[in-house]
């Protein structure tokens, strides 16, 4: 475990607090896309198939359970919830994200480390999370104006990548055997995905204005 | 080798 990874780990499960407090707060879920939050489930669960049979440390196991949990509780409520459903955008979260979820699980069958089921889902759950803010974000530029919490939520959930890349060269240079190719491929992408959003969250910063991103 | 490849980050 070195800083960078902390340090993102720690973002992320900031990105998902920031999520729970909005939707908790407002008892609204407007603004959030559906599809990337079942996206991520989907991730998890492909992710952490091994949670049970691969013990590394109390830290990893305990936070992917939280990371399951809450995800699938955020998945819950906006399916279940009678009071916040009724403020999801049915209407604006159109992205078709089972393209994302074939694609991704078409690259695994061809990119992977071992060709083992657990690691094609290893690898499926690496390339669908590259892709898996692409709903929200598309949501973000259809629904103008972006509340403050939402922001914040998407803005941590792209940092927390990016120090996962600092991660991996730290690795890269300080551990012989090194080599995690796949992950930091897609780390890259996913976290380049995020670039006209970290732009526009910047410029709403530094000119104390609304976050808005252009149609 | 194998236990470098283990998937020990979340």
């Amino acid at each position: 475990m070195n800083i960078f990874r902390f340090a993102g780990d720690m973002t992320h499960l900031i990105s998902i607090l920031v999520l729970l407090l909005k939707i908790y707060a407002t008892k609204s879920c407007s603004g959030i896309s559906r599809k990337t939050q079942e996206l991520y489930a989907l991730v998890f669960l492909a992710r952490y198939v091994d949670i049970f049979t691969e013990f590394i440390s109390v830290y990893n196991t305990i936070m992917k359970i939280v990371f399951i949990a809450s995800t699938l509780a955020i998945v819950w409520c906006m399916r279940g919830h009678r009071v916040v459903r009724r403020s999801y955008d049915k209407e604006l979260d159109t992205f078709r994200h089972y393209f994302l979820i074939a694609a991704s699980l078409v690259l695994a069958l061809l990119v992977h480390e071992k060709f083992t089921f657990q690691e094609i889902l290893w690898a499926f759950s690496i390339y669908l999370e590259a892709v898996a803010i692409l709903p929200q974000l598309v949501l973000l530029q259809r629904s103008g104006n972006v509340d403050n919490l939402t922001g914040q939520y998407v803005f941590f959930l792209g940092a927390y990548r990016g120090l996962y890349i600092l991660n991996w060269i730290y690795r890269y240079f300080t551990e012989p055997h090194f080599s995690r190719w796949i992950a930091c491929v897609s780390g890259l992408v996913q976290t380049a995905l995020y670039a006209d959003f970290f732009y526009y969250y910047f410029l709403s910063w530094k000119n104390n204005a609304k976050l808005k991103l252009p149609a | 080798r194998w236990r470098s490849n283990r998937h020990d980050e979340l």
